[in-house]
């Protein structure tokens, strides 16, 4: 899932920051 | 809520008090080139209106039970869809049949020409037409864009039952919804719409990636990320 980082990140956390 | 009294099915309601306020656009300043300007702040809105996007679903009662799989998979299908339906909700009715994409970003034929938007502009403009004479209600639009999300056909499926399961409830509450105005016939001509929905989202991403690869425009990390899933 390296490919798709960011969706996978915002799916498993409503919290946590993610590098737009 | 219901003008013929009440219904049991919480889903409409629920997806009316979820659905986000509409965004504004940051304009771009990073060029003088004003096309290119529209281009970025139009890549930007796109961008924040995804990541809006992935909240909004994730609180479409039954969303959050399906697999993380099948989580990504349907918003890497569907997520184009369910955006255009919010521009073309937002655009009916708007003078000089511009695109409204926001209330700050409203883009007419020759704008959307100047920018590489040409293709984008037409399909996306017999869209609206569509929804114009369809006269959808809130809570029709809602539902659409819920039901472009679930039915988006992703390949391959982690739980199909639980998928079918989700989209079952989505189809049902349309249903209930419609008979409770007794427009039973309702339904049936809001799923017939979807096949343009999805047509109007292919060309879409089309655009953007042909922006991108072709014309070499900057796009954010998420948006770019979500092109390329498809």
């Amino acid at each position: 899932k390296e490919k798709h980082k960011i969706l996978h990140q915002l799916l498993q956390s409503s919290t946590s920051p993610v590098d737009l | 809520y219901s003008p013929c009294g009440g219904t049991r099915n919480k889903v409409i309601p629920h997806l009316l008090l979820t659905e986000p306020a509409p965004l504004a656009a940051n304009q771009d300043e990073s060029t003088n080139d004003s096309s290119l300007r529209t281009l970025l702040t139009l890549c930007d809105l796109l961008n924040r209106e995804l990541l809006v996007l992935i909240g909004w679903a994730k609180q479409i009662p039954g969303f959050s039970g399906l697999s993380l799989v099948d989580q990504m998979s349907l918003l890497q299908s569907g997520w184009m869809e369910a955006l255009l339906v919010g521009v073309a909700w937002r655009s009916q009715g708007a003078a000089r049949e511009e695109l409204v994409f926001a209330r700050n970003l409203r883009l007419d034929e020759g704008q959307c020409q100047a920018a590489g938007l040409a293709d984008l502009y037409e399909v996306l403009r017999h869209l609206t037409a569509k929804y114009e004479v369809m006269k959808l209600s809130p809570e029709e639009v809602v539902t659409l864009k819920a039901m472009a999300l679930a039915n988006s056909d992703a390949d391959p499926v982690d739980c199909p039952d639980s998928v079918q399961r989700f989209q079952d409830e989505l189809h049902e509450a349309l249903q209930e919804y419609e008979s409770s105005r007794r427009e039973q016939q309702r339904a049936g001509r809001l799923l017939m719409s979807l096949p343009l929905l999805r047509q109007t989202a292919d060309r879409a991403v089309q655009t953007f990636l042909r922006l991108h690869h072709h014309h070499r425009v900057p796009l954010h990390k998420l948006l770019l990320e979500m092109l390329d899933a498809k």
